[in-house]
């Protein structure tokens, strides 16, 4: 069956949403079943595929709407999403007052690996009720981490939190690696903290590192991923062989 | 008396912590009492600022310690920080539980502006209690965004919020101004970001624009601010500007 995972930092802004939305495509592409699930109210993932969440949403995924109804084709062959809504936010609050509310997600997305291969769930930039959610109904987590300091500074807090749930929600899940993002070659500053954090983490970290490329933050604007936008482009290189270790790591 | 200003932003990475650093260091430099109030679990400010919170923190802000307390100086003059730490986002669990728990922030800080011009309430990157908090205490809102689609789709959504914050919880609640940051001016994208939110928001978006700069990026790093790391950076230049231009807007 398949395996689904969890896009998560808490630190905002480091290609969380960039990182669920173009290894999915690369992954559909190809041939690969998969299936992106935007629990961010912001809906970024959704508008990055190029849809708007009309009606049913993540949202309902939370409150026991069975996945078949919720996940819906894209243009892009092989890749579905569920989208996300403003109103989601509103589920953060629910989800924080009802006793074992983290397990609705894991419940509802329990037989997802059936029908897909590999399922992105794009996290919000908090540690509160919907990323627990998430770490609660994955299998693997996938933390970007941009090369900055201070994304790097979050990165114990977040290794923390995944052990916790670990611990209380969700006993298979593992960390299945940190992806360093919008690393721009030419300054010092990425090159230390690549450095920094392959020090520290070791075989964690993937080989393969995503490049800072403006054709990453165009191809949103367009409703496409990179692979659609700018096949050539430096950034879609680079999540193919995000997309192939993951394949190597699955 | 002086001014309570939330840094407030639901999409992450769009450099509210380095707006909060950056601004109140210049206003420091040139005489003005200002304090930064770090409300981000992260505690980048905190770090930003090169301070570590050991003991007291804006956690206990929030439960009611008086702000005299909880305010330290930093190696700036004329620079105080009440510092963050992570056990802050318990607190956003908390606050979301109890009736009127907004308003905590805005009793704790009432007789602020009479020790300080300045204060900056440093935001996560979310929409959700401790954000509420800090609008709830503000006088205004300044709302940094990226020169890219995604920090654009949420803009709409967060200046709802403010309006729904200032009906419901702080009546005098303003938008002092929208500042777009890390604009490369050498990108097609970053000039139709400008350009569609100088047309959407008019007078409301500061003259000044904050570039693109490593140097930025580089300063956290060391525990400073960016005039203090590189007084002739264009980073350093650029918030000189802003600064002057949130003293008129005062
Ligand atoms: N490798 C890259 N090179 C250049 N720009 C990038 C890269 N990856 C992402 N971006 C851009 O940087 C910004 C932040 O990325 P993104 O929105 O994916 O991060 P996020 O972690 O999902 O943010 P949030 O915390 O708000 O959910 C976006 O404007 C995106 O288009
Ligand atoms: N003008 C700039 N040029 C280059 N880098 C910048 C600039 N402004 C901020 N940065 C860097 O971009 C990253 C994001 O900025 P910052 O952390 O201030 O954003 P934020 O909105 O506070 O993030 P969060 O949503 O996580 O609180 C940081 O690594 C910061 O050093
Ligand atoms: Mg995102
Ligand atoms: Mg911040």
């Amino acid at each position: 069956g398949g395996r689904i995972y969890a896009i998560a930092n808490q630190k905002g802004g480091v290609g969380k949403t960039t990182t669920a939305v173009n290894l999915a495509a690369c992954l559909a592409e190809s041939g690969e079943r998969a299936l992106v699930v935007d629990l961010d109210p912001q809906a970024n993932a959704t508008s990055g595929l190029g849809e708007t969440a009309n009606g049913r949403s993540s949202y309902d995924l939370l409150a026991g709407h069975p996945l078949a109804d919720l996940a819906r084709p894209t243009r892009f062959p092989n890749l579905d999403l569920v989208p996300s809504k403003p109103a989601l936010a509103g589920a953060t609050v629910e989800l924080g007052r009802e006793e074992g509310a983290e397990r609705y997600l894991s419940e509802a997305l329990a037989h997802a690996g059936d029908s897909y291969s590999f399922v992105f769930l794009d996290c919000p930039p908090s540690l509160g009720p919907l990323t627990v959610s998430a770490l609660a109904a994955a299998d693997r987590v996938l933390v970007p981490v941009q090369a900055e300091y201070y994304a790097l500074e979050g990165l114990a807090q977040l290794v923390h939190s995944v052990n916790l749930v670990r611990s209380r929600l969700n006993p298979r899940l593992q960390l299945a690696g940190i992806l360093l993002t919008m690393v721009d070659s030419r300054t010092r500053l990425a090159s230390d903290v690549v450095k920094e954090v392959r020090e520290h983490f070791g075989d964690l970290v993937f080989r393969a590192l995503v490049p800072r490329s403006v054709r990453l933050a165009e191809a949103p604007s367009h409703g496409l991923p990179a692979i659609a936008y700018d096949p050539r482009s430096t950034g879609a290189e680079a999540y193919w062989k995000v997309a192939m270790e993951l394949v190597e790591r699955h």
